[in-house]
């Protein structure tokens, strides 16, 4: 009788442990499908990086350029002015 | 069987009867 | 004797099944603590992306500045040299 009841609860402990490794497999499968978004996240942001510094960069070789017009603006609307002087 | 048996993982000694340790729940022949 | 064999057969079985509850408990903690960059990743991919849109933006409104006084100083210095055909 003794042996019997052990035997009982063994086996319905082995059926509860089977389920909590079904479930836990489950949560890694799950997880897995989560972790795949890690790679293509890093790559965005890598892109998007990368983007904003050529963007940067851009910006400021036209602020140079613009810079430039100003003065060369500034130095023709001078001569204008001594010209229309003269 | 032996009267009672001491988890290896909780250390709390359960009865000879029992198949999983009271507190953890972990069978007796787990490491 | 048959059963005493049943019952231990199920208590080993019982073990093997702990220490696969073990290791996967143990897969999911590390998988965990992997997720725990996605959102960080996100913040950062949006956080480039909109300096990125904004850099953008500065550079067409340069562009067009510049362009304008393109514009400016060709006209500057045509009036300069009609002025000195004067």
């Amino acid at each position: 009788g003794d042996l019997c009841s052990k035997l009982e609860e063994a086996e319905r402990a082995l059926a509860i442990k089977q389920d909590l490794i079904d479930k836990l497999k489950e949560e890694v499968e799950q997880q897995k499908g989560s972790l795949e978004t890690v790679p293509v996240l890093t790559a965005q942001a890598e892109i998007y990086k990368a983007d904003f510094l050529a963007e940067r960069e851009a910006r400021e070789k036209l602020n140079q350029k613009k810079e430039e017009l100003q003065e060369q603006l500034t130095q023709a609307l001078a001569e204008n002015d001594r010209l229309k002087q003269d | 069987s032996p009267s009672e048996w001491k988890c290896k993982s909780c250390t709390v000694v359960n009865q000879g009867s029992s198949i999983l340790c009271s507190v953890c729940e972990r069978p007796r022949l787990a490491d």
